[in-house]
């Protein structure tokens, strides 16, 4: 579909993408840890959209089978939610993906 | 207004009260240390209320200056939201409010 593809164009396209919701404690942790790491990601606020919003939520669960937000994909590939992407932090393995993902 | 007063009623009525919406991780981390902690909160979920859940939330916000969820009330006192509560429960000081608004 239209939408689908424009969702993948993007993920491709951006180093990092999250996809959030602006009133969302957890879309807002992981979008300041990103500041904190210098990166500045292509943010999509899904509650900013209108009607399109459920629609993008909805292709990005065929996409990822991921449908809570935040949802994070670096250098296009998908990432997870917010834990995931604090946890890949905690092992050291957000920066080396965020550094790679740049390099692009 | 009648609202208002069945707001009040609720958190004079349970030793521990959390305003919450079903699909926000804050909330569900709230509700989950309360879990932990053996105490069962009566928990409204806000989305659930139809057209009421805006206008409780309104309330809430001139009751307690707080216009987010979750909303956490111990003992009939406005505590705050998670972050507040988390915070408590560092300091070691959530606990015992709970076992004095229990022996109310
Ligand atoms: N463990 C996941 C939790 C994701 C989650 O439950 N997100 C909620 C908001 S905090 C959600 O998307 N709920 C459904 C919705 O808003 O459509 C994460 O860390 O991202
Ligand atoms: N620091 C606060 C953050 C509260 C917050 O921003 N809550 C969000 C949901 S996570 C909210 O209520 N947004 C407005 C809304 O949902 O009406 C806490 O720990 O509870
Ligand atoms: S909506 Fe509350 S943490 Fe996402």
């Amino acid at each position: 579909s239209r939408l689908e593809e424009s969702v993948k164009k993007t993920v491709e396209e951006n180093p990092v993408v999250v996809y959030s919701k602006s009133w969302c404690s957890y879309s807002a942790e992981v979008k300041s840890l990103f500041k904190r790491l210098g990166v500045e990601p292509a943010v999509i606020e899904l509650d900013e959209l209108g009607a399109q919003g459920p629609q993008v939520q909805k292709v990005l669960e065929r996409l990822t089978g991921q449908h809570t937000v935040p949802n994070v994909f670096i250098g296009g590939k998908h990432i997870g939610g917010c834990t995931d992407t604090v946890k890949l932090h905690r092992k050291g393995e957000l920066e080396p993906l965020l550094a790679e993902a740049k390099s692009k």
